[in-house]
Protein backbone atom coordinates (compact mmCIF):
# COMPACT_ATOMS: atom_id res chain seq x y z
CA UNK A 1 0.00 0.00 0.00
CA UNK A 2 1.34 3.79 -0.19
CA UNK A 3 2.96 4.84 2.24
CA UNK A 4 2.12 8.44 4.18
CA UNK A 5 5.18 10.14 5.27
CA UNK A 6 4.01 11.42 8.87
CA UNK A 7 1.43 12.16 11.18
CA UNK A 8 -0.72 14.38 9.40
CA UNK A 9 -1.20 11.82 6.57
CA UNK A 10 -1.45 9.04 8.55
CA UNK A 11 -5.23 8.87 8.21
CA UNK A 12 -4.76 10.00 4.08
CA UNK A 13 -6.28 6.90 2.69
CA UNK A 14 -8.76 6.21 4.92
CA UNK A 15 -12.56 5.90 3.10
CA UNK A 16 -14.87 5.54 6.22
CA UNK A 17 -14.02 4.64 9.77
CA UNK A 18 -17.19 3.16 11.83
CA UNK A 19 -16.80 3.07 15.77
CA UNK A 20 -17.96 0.09 18.05
CA UNK A 21 -19.25 1.84 21.76
CA UNK A 22 -21.25 0.69 24.29
CA UNK A 23 -21.65 2.62 27.66
CA UNK A 24 -21.87 -0.37 29.24
CA UNK A 25 -18.43 -3.20 29.86
CA UNK A 26 -18.82 -6.70 29.37
CA UNK A 27 -21.48 -6.85 26.66
CA UNK A 28 -19.36 -7.98 23.80
CA UNK A 29 -18.22 -4.60 22.07
CA UNK A 30 -14.58 -5.94 21.22
CA UNK A 31 -15.98 -8.91 20.41
CA UNK A 32 -18.43 -7.45 17.58
CA UNK A 33 -15.67 -4.92 16.49
CA UNK A 34 -13.18 -7.59 15.57
CA UNK A 35 -15.83 -9.96 14.43
CA UNK A 36 -17.17 -7.36 11.92
CA UNK A 37 -13.87 -6.14 11.02
CA UNK A 38 -13.20 -9.54 9.31
CA UNK A 39 -16.63 -10.21 8.00
CA UNK A 40 -15.68 -6.83 5.92
CA UNK A 41 -12.28 -8.32 5.05
CA UNK A 42 -14.36 -11.56 3.83
CA UNK A 43 -15.90 -8.98 1.54
CA UNK A 44 -13.41 -8.09 -0.20
CA UNK A 45 -12.66 -4.50 1.94
CA UNK A 46 -9.37 -3.07 3.19
CA UNK A 47 -10.21 -3.01 7.08
CA UNK A 48 -8.24 -1.64 9.82
CA UNK A 49 -8.99 -2.61 13.23
CA UNK A 50 -7.90 0.14 15.99
CA UNK A 51 -8.24 -1.56 19.42
CA UNK A 52 -8.51 1.92 21.64
CA UNK A 53 -9.71 0.20 24.62
CA UNK A 54 -6.55 1.26 25.94
CA UNK A 55 -7.06 0.45 29.56
CA UNK A 56 -7.54 -3.32 28.38
CA UNK A 57 -6.54 -4.01 24.79
CA UNK A 58 -8.00 -7.68 24.25
CA UNK A 59 -7.74 -7.56 20.17
CA UNK A 60 -4.15 -9.69 20.49
CA UNK A 61 -5.84 -11.88 22.24
CA UNK A 62 -8.86 -12.61 19.68
CA UNK A 63 -6.54 -12.30 16.62
CA UNK A 64 -3.79 -14.76 18.69
CA UNK A 65 -1.16 -11.90 18.07
CA UNK A 66 -0.05 -12.01 21.66
CA UNK A 67 3.44 -12.01 20.70
CA UNK A 68 3.15 -9.73 17.45
CA UNK A 69 4.93 -6.63 18.12
CA UNK A 70 5.28 -2.74 16.16
CA UNK A 71 7.86 -2.36 13.42
CA UNK A 72 8.38 0.93 11.81
CA UNK A 73 7.01 1.45 8.75
CA UNK A 74 9.66 1.63 5.83
CA UNK A 75 8.47 5.22 4.82
CA UNK A 76 9.90 6.57 8.12
CA UNK A 77 8.35 10.07 9.44
CA UNK A 78 8.05 8.23 12.91
CA UNK A 79 4.85 5.91 11.91
CA UNK A 80 4.24 2.32 12.82
CA UNK A 81 3.34 -0.32 10.64
CA UNK A 82 -0.05 -1.62 11.41
CA UNK A 83 0.06 -5.79 12.70
CA UNK A 84 -1.79 -7.98 10.08
CA UNK A 85 -4.20 -10.64 11.05
CA UNK A 86 -4.51 -13.90 9.64
CA UNK A 87 -7.73 -12.55 8.13
CA UNK A 88 -6.15 -9.67 5.83
CA UNK A 89 -7.15 -6.66 8.89
CA UNK A 90 -4.59 -4.17 9.81
CA UNK A 91 -4.90 -4.31 13.35
CA UNK A 92 -3.27 -1.55 15.91
CA UNK A 93 -3.50 -1.73 19.67
CA UNK A 94 -1.81 -0.51 22.77
CA UNK A 95 -1.33 -4.49 23.08
CA UNK A 96 1.45 -4.54 20.27
CA UNK A 97 3.35 -1.90 22.30
CA UNK A 98 6.44 -3.32 24.13
CA UNK A 99 6.29 -2.61 27.74
CA UNK A 100 7.56 -3.71 30.63
CA UNK A 101 5.74 -6.42 32.58
CA UNK A 102 5.02 -4.47 35.62
CA UNK A 103 3.41 -1.52 33.71
CA UNK A 104 0.93 -3.09 31.38
CA UNK A 105 -0.42 -0.53 29.35
CA UNK A 106 -3.08 1.17 30.71
CA UNK A 107 -2.28 0.89 33.97
CA UNK A 108 -1.34 4.58 34.71
CA UNK A 109 -3.60 5.72 31.90
CA UNK A 110 -5.97 8.00 33.24
CA UNK A 111 -8.08 10.66 32.26
CA UNK A 112 -6.61 13.15 29.36
CA UNK A 113 -3.46 10.71 29.10
CA UNK A 114 -5.62 7.83 27.79
CA UNK A 115 -7.42 10.05 25.21
CA UNK A 116 -4.24 11.11 23.79
CA UNK A 117 -2.48 7.94 23.90
CA UNK A 118 -5.56 6.45 21.88
CA UNK A 119 -5.57 9.25 19.17
CA UNK A 120 -1.77 8.49 18.49
CA UNK A 121 -3.33 5.07 17.74
CA UNK A 122 -4.70 6.49 14.59
CA UNK A 123 -2.02 9.20 13.59
CA UNK A 124 1.38 7.25 14.43
CA UNK A 125 0.29 3.97 12.34
CA UNK A 126 0.86 3.95 8.26
CA UNK A 127 -2.24 3.03 7.70
CA UNK A 128 -2.50 3.14 3.40
CA UNK A 129 -5.43 2.53 1.52
CA UNK A 130 -8.42 1.13 4.19
CA UNK A 131 -11.99 0.94 2.81
CA UNK A 132 -12.87 0.70 6.47
CA UNK A 133 -11.30 1.74 9.90
CA UNK A 134 -13.22 0.01 12.67
CA UNK A 135 -12.76 1.25 16.38
CA UNK A 136 -13.01 -0.74 19.61
CA UNK A 137 -13.87 2.29 21.49
CA UNK A 138 -13.28 1.81 25.47
CA UNK A 139 -17.14 1.43 28.03
CA UNK A 140 -18.59 4.78 28.25
CA UNK A 141 -17.74 8.38 26.60
CA UNK A 142 -14.82 9.48 28.48
CA UNK A 143 -11.01 10.94 27.38
CA UNK A 144 -10.70 8.24 24.81
CA UNK A 145 -14.15 8.59 22.87
CA UNK A 146 -12.69 12.36 22.99
CA UNK A 147 -9.45 11.74 21.75
CA UNK A 148 -10.56 9.44 18.98
CA UNK A 149 -13.18 11.80 17.56
CA UNK A 150 -10.77 14.87 18.02
CA UNK A 151 -8.18 12.41 15.58
CA UNK A 152 -10.34 10.97 13.06
CA UNK A 153 -14.29 11.86 11.28
CA UNK A 154 -16.15 8.86 12.61
CA UNK A 155 -18.77 8.69 10.24
CA UNK A 156 -20.94 6.11 12.38
CA UNK A 157 -21.12 4.01 15.13
CA UNK A 158 -22.63 0.34 15.84
CA UNK A 159 -23.76 0.53 19.79
CA UNK A 160 -23.70 -2.86 21.20
CA UNK A 161 -26.12 -4.08 24.00
CA UNK A 162 -27.38 -7.09 25.64
CA UNK A 163 -31.23 -7.84 26.73
CA UNK A 164 -30.41 -7.12 30.24
CA UNK A 165 -32.15 -4.15 31.84
CA UNK A 166 -28.38 -3.10 33.38
CA UNK A 167 -27.46 -2.94 30.20
CA UNK A 168 -30.10 -0.58 28.86
CA UNK A 169 -29.44 2.04 31.72
CA UNK A 170 -25.87 2.76 30.60
CA UNK A 171 -26.89 2.41 26.56
CA UNK A 172 -29.50 5.00 26.51
CA UNK A 173 -27.36 7.32 28.38
CA UNK A 174 -24.48 6.43 26.09
CA UNK A 175 -26.59 7.49 23.00
CA UNK A 176 -27.66 10.85 24.49
CA UNK A 177 -23.13 11.70 25.06
CA UNK A 178 -23.08 10.33 21.51
CA UNK A 179 -25.36 12.46 20.01
CA UNK A 180 -23.64 15.35 21.45
CA UNK A 181 -20.43 14.32 19.93
CA UNK A 182 -22.31 14.38 16.35
CA UNK A 183 -22.02 10.45 15.59
CA UNK A 184 -24.83 9.18 14.56
CA UNK A 185 -25.64 5.19 14.92
CA UNK A 186 -25.62 2.97 11.65
CA UNK A 187 -27.03 -0.41 14.15
CA UNK A 188 -27.88 -1.83 16.86
CA UNK A 189 -26.43 -4.88 18.36
CA UNK A 190 -28.34 -7.34 20.84
CA UNK A 191 -25.56 -9.91 21.57
CA UNK A 192 -25.92 -12.43 23.97
CA UNK A 193 -29.68 -12.77 23.74
CA UNK A 194 -30.42 -16.26 23.64
CA UNK A 195 -28.66 -19.45 24.63
CA UNK A 196 -29.32 -22.96 22.40
CA UNK A 197 -28.39 -26.22 24.59
CA UNK A 198 -26.04 -28.08 22.87
CA UNK A 199 -27.91 -31.00 24.26
CA UNK A 200 -31.22 -31.21 23.60
CA UNK A 201 -31.66 -27.00 21.70
CA UNK A 202 -34.28 -26.03 23.56
CA UNK A 203 -33.95 -22.17 23.50
CA UNK A 204 -33.45 -19.72 26.64
CA UNK A 205 -32.97 -16.22 27.27
CA UNK A 206 -30.44 -16.01 30.76
CA UNK A 207 -30.11 -12.25 30.70
CA UNK A 208 -33.22 -11.34 30.44
CA UNK A 209 -36.44 -9.80 28.08
CA UNK A 210 -34.53 -7.49 25.48
CA UNK A 211 -34.74 -3.90 24.11
CA UNK A 212 -33.05 -3.48 21.28
CA UNK A 213 -35.91 -2.16 19.36
CA UNK A 214 -36.46 0.80 22.03
CA UNK A 215 -32.78 1.51 21.69
CA UNK A 216 -33.07 1.50 17.66
CA UNK A 217 -35.97 4.10 18.05
CA UNK A 218 -34.08 6.13 20.41
CA UNK A 219 -30.87 6.19 18.19
CA UNK A 220 -33.36 6.82 14.68
CA UNK A 221 -32.04 3.18 13.81
CA UNK A 222 -34.84 1.37 11.54
CA UNK A 223 -35.55 -2.08 12.30
CA UNK A 224 -33.47 -3.22 9.43
CA UNK A 225 -30.61 -2.16 11.19
CA UNK A 226 -31.33 -4.21 14.44
CA UNK A 227 -28.79 -7.57 14.49
CA UNK A 228 -29.34 -10.21 16.89
CA UNK A 229 -26.20 -12.45 17.96
CA UNK A 230 -26.77 -15.31 19.90
CA UNK A 231 -24.61 -16.81 23.04
CA UNK A 232 -22.64 -18.33 20.19
CA UNK A 233 -19.76 -21.14 21.44
CA UNK A 234 -18.02 -21.11 17.92
CA UNK A 235 -18.01 -16.91 18.81
CA UNK A 236 -16.55 -17.98 22.15
CA UNK A 237 -14.47 -20.45 21.07
CA UNK A 238 -12.83 -18.08 18.44
CA UNK A 239 -12.14 -15.55 20.60
CA UNK A 240 -10.71 -17.86 23.45
CA UNK A 241 -8.26 -19.92 20.79
CA UNK A 242 -7.32 -16.07 19.11
CA UNK A 243 -8.92 -17.70 16.32
CA UNK A 244 -10.88 -14.72 15.06
CA UNK A 245 -11.08 -14.62 11.06
CA UNK A 246 -9.52 -17.56 10.31
CA UNK A 247 -12.97 -19.29 9.61
CA UNK A 248 -15.96 -17.85 7.74
CA UNK A 249 -17.59 -15.13 9.35
CA UNK A 250 -20.92 -16.00 11.05
CA UNK A 251 -23.85 -15.30 9.22
CA UNK A 252 -24.90 -12.74 11.64
CA UNK A 253 -21.99 -10.59 10.74
CA UNK A 254 -21.69 -10.61 7.30
CA UNK A 255 -25.40 -9.38 7.59
CA UNK A 256 -24.07 -6.50 9.60
CA UNK A 257 -21.27 -5.94 7.36
CA UNK B 1 -29.31 4.01 65.05
CA UNK B 2 -26.79 6.86 66.44
CA UNK B 3 -26.21 9.18 64.37
CA UNK B 4 -23.28 11.29 63.24
CA UNK B 5 -22.59 14.94 63.41
CA UNK B 6 -20.61 15.44 60.35
CA UNK B 7 -18.52 14.15 57.52
CA UNK B 8 -15.34 13.62 59.31
CA UNK B 9 -17.94 10.98 61.83
CA UNK B 10 -19.69 9.79 58.88
CA UNK B 11 -17.92 6.53 58.98
CA UNK B 12 -17.40 5.97 62.86
CA UNK B 13 -19.76 3.56 63.37
CA UNK B 14 -18.28 1.41 60.26
CA UNK B 15 -16.75 -1.82 61.59
CA UNK B 16 -15.40 -3.17 58.50
CA UNK B 17 -15.10 -2.18 54.59
CA UNK B 18 -15.06 -4.64 51.52
CA UNK B 19 -14.60 -3.84 48.26
CA UNK B 20 -15.70 -5.73 45.22
CA UNK B 21 -13.90 -5.23 42.29
CA UNK B 22 -12.50 -5.95 38.82
CA UNK B 23 -10.86 -4.23 35.79
CA UNK B 24 -12.67 -6.24 33.12
CA UNK B 25 -16.57 -5.05 32.81
CA UNK B 26 -19.68 -6.72 32.76
CA UNK B 27 -17.94 -9.92 34.51
CA UNK B 28 -20.64 -9.46 37.71
CA UNK B 29 -19.27 -7.19 39.46
CA UNK B 30 -22.78 -4.95 40.83
CA UNK B 31 -24.62 -8.24 40.95
CA UNK B 32 -21.74 -9.87 43.27
CA UNK B 33 -21.70 -7.07 45.58
CA UNK B 34 -25.60 -6.39 45.89
CA UNK B 35 -26.39 -10.30 46.26
CA UNK B 36 -23.40 -10.80 49.47
CA UNK B 37 -24.41 -7.70 50.92
CA UNK B 38 -27.91 -9.11 51.15
CA UNK B 39 -26.18 -12.16 52.36
CA UNK B 40 -24.50 -10.68 54.88
CA UNK B 41 -27.81 -9.38 56.35
CA UNK B 42 -29.36 -12.10 56.17
CA UNK B 43 -26.99 -13.84 58.52
CA UNK B 44 -27.48 -11.34 60.87
CA UNK B 45 -25.18 -7.91 60.27
CA UNK B 46 -25.67 -4.85 59.92
CA UNK B 47 -24.93 -3.81 56.17
CA UNK B 48 -24.35 -0.82 54.23
CA UNK B 49 -24.00 -0.96 50.23
CA UNK B 50 -22.00 1.97 48.14
CA UNK B 51 -22.58 2.01 44.83
CA UNK B 52 -19.06 3.51 43.54
CA UNK B 53 -19.38 2.88 40.17
CA UNK B 54 -20.62 6.55 39.36
CA UNK B 55 -21.13 6.56 35.56
CA UNK B 56 -23.44 3.39 35.38
CA UNK B 57 -25.05 2.83 38.83
CA UNK B 58 -26.63 -0.29 39.07
CA UNK B 59 -27.85 -0.42 42.58
CA UNK B 60 -31.87 0.98 42.33
CA UNK B 61 -32.52 -0.72 39.26
CA UNK B 62 -31.52 -4.82 41.27
CA UNK B 63 -33.03 -3.57 44.21
CA UNK B 64 -35.88 -2.23 42.81
CA UNK B 65 -35.37 1.06 44.52
CA UNK B 66 -35.08 3.42 40.76
CA UNK B 67 -37.74 6.23 42.41
CA UNK B 68 -36.04 6.48 45.95
CA UNK B 69 -34.58 9.60 46.61
CA UNK B 70 -32.17 10.63 49.30
CA UNK B 71 -33.62 12.52 52.21
CA UNK B 72 -31.39 14.71 54.70
CA UNK B 73 -30.20 13.17 58.33
CA UNK B 74 -32.41 14.06 61.12
CA UNK B 75 -28.72 14.88 63.14
CA UNK B 76 -28.09 17.56 60.59
CA UNK B 77 -24.69 18.21 59.53
CA UNK B 78 -25.17 18.17 55.87
CA UNK B 79 -25.43 14.79 56.02
CA UNK B 80 -28.24 12.22 54.18
CA UNK B 81 -29.89 9.31 55.26
CA UNK B 82 -28.81 5.89 53.21
CA UNK B 83 -31.99 4.31 51.44
CA UNK B 84 -32.96 1.29 53.26
CA UNK B 85 -33.51 -1.93 51.06
CA UNK B 86 -36.22 -4.35 50.96
CA UNK B 87 -33.44 -6.83 52.39
CA UNK B 88 -32.58 -4.28 55.04
CA UNK B 89 -28.90 -2.68 53.26
CA UNK B 90 -28.41 0.70 54.05
CA UNK B 91 -27.76 1.93 50.49
CA UNK B 92 -25.94 4.99 48.98
CA UNK B 93 -26.00 5.38 45.30
CA UNK B 94 -25.36 8.38 42.55
CA UNK B 95 -28.80 6.75 41.23
CA UNK B 96 -30.63 8.29 44.14
CA UNK B 97 -29.45 11.66 43.44
CA UNK B 98 -31.77 13.52 41.95
CA UNK B 99 -30.49 15.27 38.60
CA UNK B 100 -31.92 16.48 35.37
CA UNK B 101 -32.54 13.40 33.20
CA UNK B 102 -30.73 15.06 30.60
CA UNK B 103 -27.79 15.35 32.84
CA UNK B 104 -27.77 12.07 33.89
CA UNK B 105 -25.34 10.87 37.15
CA UNK B 106 -22.07 10.54 35.76
CA UNK B 107 -21.71 11.80 32.03
CA UNK B 108 -19.98 14.46 32.93
CA UNK B 109 -18.03 12.98 35.88
CA UNK B 110 -15.05 12.51 34.20
CA UNK B 111 -11.02 11.79 35.93
CA UNK B 112 -10.78 13.40 39.34
CA UNK B 113 -14.43 14.69 39.53
CA UNK B 114 -15.65 11.09 39.39
CA UNK B 115 -13.10 10.46 42.09
CA UNK B 116 -14.44 13.37 44.38
CA UNK B 117 -18.17 12.25 43.68
CA UNK B 118 -17.56 8.71 44.85
CA UNK B 119 -15.01 9.93 48.17
CA UNK B 120 -18.57 11.82 49.30
CA UNK B 121 -20.97 9.02 48.78
CA UNK B 122 -18.92 7.80 51.91
CA UNK B 123 -18.51 11.02 53.81
CA UNK B 124 -21.97 12.16 53.18
CA UNK B 125 -24.27 9.51 54.09
CA UNK B 126 -25.24 9.11 57.68
CA UNK B 127 -24.36 5.38 58.19
CA UNK B 128 -24.47 4.40 62.11
CA UNK B 129 -23.51 1.33 63.69
CA UNK B 130 -22.37 -1.30 60.84
CA UNK B 131 -20.80 -4.49 60.41
CA UNK B 132 -19.65 -4.51 56.84
CA UNK B 133 -19.46 -1.77 54.28
CA UNK B 134 -19.71 -3.51 51.05
CA UNK B 135 -18.04 -1.37 47.97
CA UNK B 136 -19.27 -1.89 44.46
CA UNK B 137 -16.05 -0.34 42.55
CA UNK B 138 -16.06 0.52 39.06
CA UNK B 139 -14.35 -1.53 36.51
CA UNK B 140 -10.47 -0.80 36.29
CA UNK B 141 -8.33 1.17 39.47
CA UNK B 142 -8.87 4.97 38.20
CA UNK B 143 -9.70 7.80 39.93
CA UNK B 144 -12.95 6.22 41.35
CA UNK B 145 -11.10 3.67 42.99
CA UNK B 146 -8.73 6.10 44.57
CA UNK B 147 -11.09 8.58 45.81
CA UNK B 148 -12.62 5.78 47.60
CA UNK B 149 -9.57 4.06 49.17
CA UNK B 150 -8.71 7.68 50.31
CA UNK B 151 -12.09 8.22 52.00
CA UNK B 152 -12.34 4.65 53.80
CA UNK B 153 -9.89 2.12 54.92
CA UNK B 154 -10.94 -1.15 52.39
CA UNK B 155 -9.78 -3.69 54.35
CA UNK B 156 -10.13 -6.65 51.69
CA UNK B 157 -11.50 -7.04 48.35
CA UNK B 158 -13.42 -9.95 46.66
CA UNK B 159 -11.93 -9.87 43.13
CA UNK B 160 -14.83 -10.97 40.40
CA UNK B 161 -14.09 -12.63 36.94
CA UNK B 162 -15.24 -14.99 34.72
CA UNK B 163 -14.30 -18.00 32.63
CA UNK B 164 -12.95 -15.75 29.62
CA UNK B 165 -9.41 -15.29 28.99
CA UNK B 166 -10.34 -11.64 27.72
CA UNK B 167 -11.02 -11.35 31.30
CA UNK B 168 -8.01 -12.57 32.75
CA UNK B 169 -5.68 -10.03 30.63
CA UNK B 170 -7.66 -7.48 32.35
CA UNK B 171 -8.11 -9.21 35.68
CA UNK B 172 -4.68 -10.04 36.72
CA UNK B 173 -3.94 -6.70 36.04
CA UNK B 174 -6.13 -5.18 38.28
CA UNK B 175 -4.50 -7.37 40.87
CA UNK B 176 -1.24 -5.80 40.61
CA UNK B 177 -2.48 -2.63 40.99
CA UNK B 178 -4.75 -3.32 43.58
CA UNK B 179 -1.91 -4.83 45.71
CA UNK B 180 -0.36 -1.55 44.91
CA UNK B 181 -2.67 0.26 46.67
CA UNK B 182 -2.13 -2.04 49.27
CA UNK B 183 -5.70 -3.49 49.65
CA UNK B 184 -5.64 -7.63 49.76
CA UNK B 185 -7.45 -9.57 48.37
CA UNK B 186 -10.17 -12.30 50.41
CA UNK B 187 -11.73 -14.06 47.76
CA UNK B 188 -12.17 -14.59 44.15
CA UNK B 189 -15.44 -15.05 42.64
CA UNK B 190 -15.23 -16.97 38.92
CA UNK B 191 -19.21 -15.91 37.92
CA UNK B 192 -20.71 -17.55 35.07
CA UNK B 193 -18.92 -20.17 34.61
CA UNK B 194 -21.43 -22.98 33.93
CA UNK B 195 -25.00 -22.90 32.37
CA UNK B 196 -27.03 -25.55 33.04
CA UNK B 197 -30.29 -26.35 30.47
CA UNK B 198 -33.82 -26.01 32.05
CA UNK B 199 -34.73 -28.08 29.33
CA UNK B 200 -32.24 -31.21 29.68
CA UNK B 201 -30.18 -30.55 32.51
CA UNK B 202 -26.99 -30.49 30.66
CA UNK B 203 -24.33 -28.54 32.02
CA UNK B 204 -22.08 -26.51 29.05
CA UNK B 205 -19.56 -23.29 30.16
CA UNK B 206 -20.10 -21.08 27.11
CA UNK B 207 -17.52 -18.68 27.98
CA UNK B 208 -14.15 -20.50 28.26
CA UNK B 209 -12.10 -23.04 30.73
CA UNK B 210 -11.47 -20.50 33.19
CA UNK B 211 -8.32 -19.81 35.62
CA UNK B 212 -9.75 -18.69 39.26
CA UNK B 213 -6.67 -21.33 40.34
CA UNK B 214 -4.02 -19.42 38.57
CA UNK B 215 -5.90 -15.50 40.11
CA UNK B 216 -6.37 -16.83 43.50
CA UNK B 217 -2.33 -18.05 43.69
CA UNK B 218 -1.75 -14.99 42.35
CA UNK B 219 -3.64 -12.76 44.69
CA UNK B 220 -2.70 -14.86 47.52
CA UNK B 221 -6.08 -16.72 47.78
CA UNK B 222 -6.44 -20.39 49.50
CA UNK B 223 -8.43 -22.53 47.09
CA UNK B 224 -11.33 -22.19 49.77
CA UNK B 225 -11.18 -18.75 48.99
CA UNK B 226 -12.77 -19.44 45.22
CA UNK B 227 -15.96 -19.44 44.61
CA UNK B 228 -17.93 -20.69 41.77
CA UNK B 229 -21.23 -18.63 40.74
CA UNK B 230 -23.21 -20.59 37.84
CA UNK B 231 -25.22 -18.62 35.06
CA UNK B 232 -28.06 -18.47 37.14
CA UNK B 233 -31.92 -17.64 35.73
CA UNK B 234 -32.85 -17.24 39.32
CA UNK B 235 -30.07 -14.57 39.95
CA UNK B 236 -30.50 -12.74 36.41
CA UNK B 237 -34.13 -12.64 37.73
CA UNK B 238 -34.02 -11.17 40.60
CA UNK B 239 -31.54 -8.46 39.10
CA UNK B 240 -34.28 -7.76 36.16
CA UNK B 241 -36.75 -7.66 38.64
CA UNK B 242 -35.40 -5.09 41.07
CA UNK B 243 -35.90 -8.26 43.73
CA UNK B 244 -32.59 -8.80 45.13
CA UNK B 245 -32.66 -9.33 48.63
CA UNK B 246 -36.62 -10.01 48.67
CA UNK B 247 -36.02 -14.05 48.69
CA UNK B 248 -33.37 -15.73 50.72
CA UNK B 249 -30.31 -15.45 49.38
CA UNK B 250 -28.61 -18.27 46.91
CA UNK B 251 -26.27 -20.58 48.87
CA UNK B 252 -22.93 -19.61 47.18
CA UNK B 253 -23.64 -16.16 48.20
CA UNK B 254 -23.71 -17.30 52.00
CA UNK B 255 -20.72 -19.45 51.65
CA UNK B 256 -18.72 -16.37 50.53
CA UNK B 257 -20.83 -14.81 52.99
N1 LIG C 1 -22.06 -13.83 20.91
C1 LIG C 1 -21.23 -14.32 21.83
N2 LIG C 1 -21.28 -15.63 22.10
C2 LIG C 1 -20.48 -16.14 23.07
N3 LIG C 1 -19.60 -15.44 23.80
C3 LIG C 1 -19.50 -14.12 23.55
C4 LIG C 1 -20.30 -13.47 22.57
N4 LIG C 1 -20.00 -12.16 22.57
C5 LIG C 1 -19.06 -11.97 23.53
N5 LIG C 1 -18.74 -13.15 24.11
C6 LIG C 1 -17.83 -13.35 25.25
O1 LIG C 1 -18.27 -12.43 26.26
C7 LIG C 1 -17.16 -11.84 26.94
C8 LIG C 1 -17.23 -10.32 26.84
O2 LIG C 1 -16.98 -9.91 25.52
P1 LIG C 1 -16.05 -8.64 25.16
O3 LIG C 1 -16.02 -8.57 23.67
O4 LIG C 1 -14.78 -8.70 25.91
O5 LIG C 1 -16.95 -7.46 25.72
P2 LIG C 1 -16.58 -5.90 25.88
O6 LIG C 1 -15.61 -5.58 24.80
O7 LIG C 1 -17.91 -5.24 25.71
O8 LIG C 1 -16.03 -5.77 27.27
C9 LIG C 1 -15.91 -12.46 26.31
O9 LIG C 1 -15.53 -13.51 27.12
C10 LIG C 1 -16.40 -12.97 24.94
O10 LIG C 1 -15.67 -14.06 24.49
N1 LIG D 1 -24.54 -15.52 38.04
C1 LIG D 1 -25.29 -14.86 37.15
N2 LIG D 1 -26.28 -15.52 36.52
C2 LIG D 1 -27.02 -14.88 35.59
N3 LIG D 1 -26.85 -13.60 35.20
C3 LIG D 1 -25.87 -12.90 35.80
C4 LIG D 1 -25.04 -13.47 36.80
N4 LIG D 1 -24.15 -12.54 37.18
C5 LIG D 1 -24.40 -11.42 36.46
N5 LIG D 1 -25.45 -11.63 35.65
C6 LIG D 1 -25.96 -10.68 34.64
O1 LIG D 1 -24.85 -10.28 33.85
C7 LIG D 1 -24.92 -8.89 33.54
C8 LIG D 1 -23.67 -8.18 34.04
O2 LIG D 1 -23.66 -8.11 35.43
P1 LIG D 1 -23.21 -6.79 36.24
O3 LIG D 1 -23.39 -7.13 37.68
O4 LIG D 1 -23.87 -5.61 35.68
O5 LIG D 1 -21.67 -6.74 35.88
P2 LIG D 1 -20.59 -5.58 36.20
O6 LIG D 1 -21.04 -4.92 37.46
O7 LIG D 1 -19.31 -6.35 36.34
O8 LIG D 1 -20.62 -4.69 34.99
C9 LIG D 1 -26.21 -8.39 34.16
O9 LIG D 1 -27.18 -8.41 33.15
C10 LIG D 1 -26.53 -9.41 35.25
O10 LIG D 1 -27.90 -9.52 35.48
ZN1 LIG E 1 -30.93 -29.09 26.95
Amino acid sequence: FGHAVGPEDALAGVRSCVAVSSCKGGVGKSTVAAHLAHALAARGGRVGLVDADVMGPSAPTVLGLEDARVEASPAGGGLALPVESRGGVRVASLGFVNVAPSTKPGAALRGPLAGRVAAQLFRMTDWGELDYLVVDLPPGVGDVTLGVCAAVAVEAAVVVTTPSRLARVDVLKGLELQEGLGVPTAAVVENLAVAVCPGCGAENRPFGGGHAAELAAAAGVAPEGVFRVPISPAVAAANEAGAVGDAAPEPVFLSLA
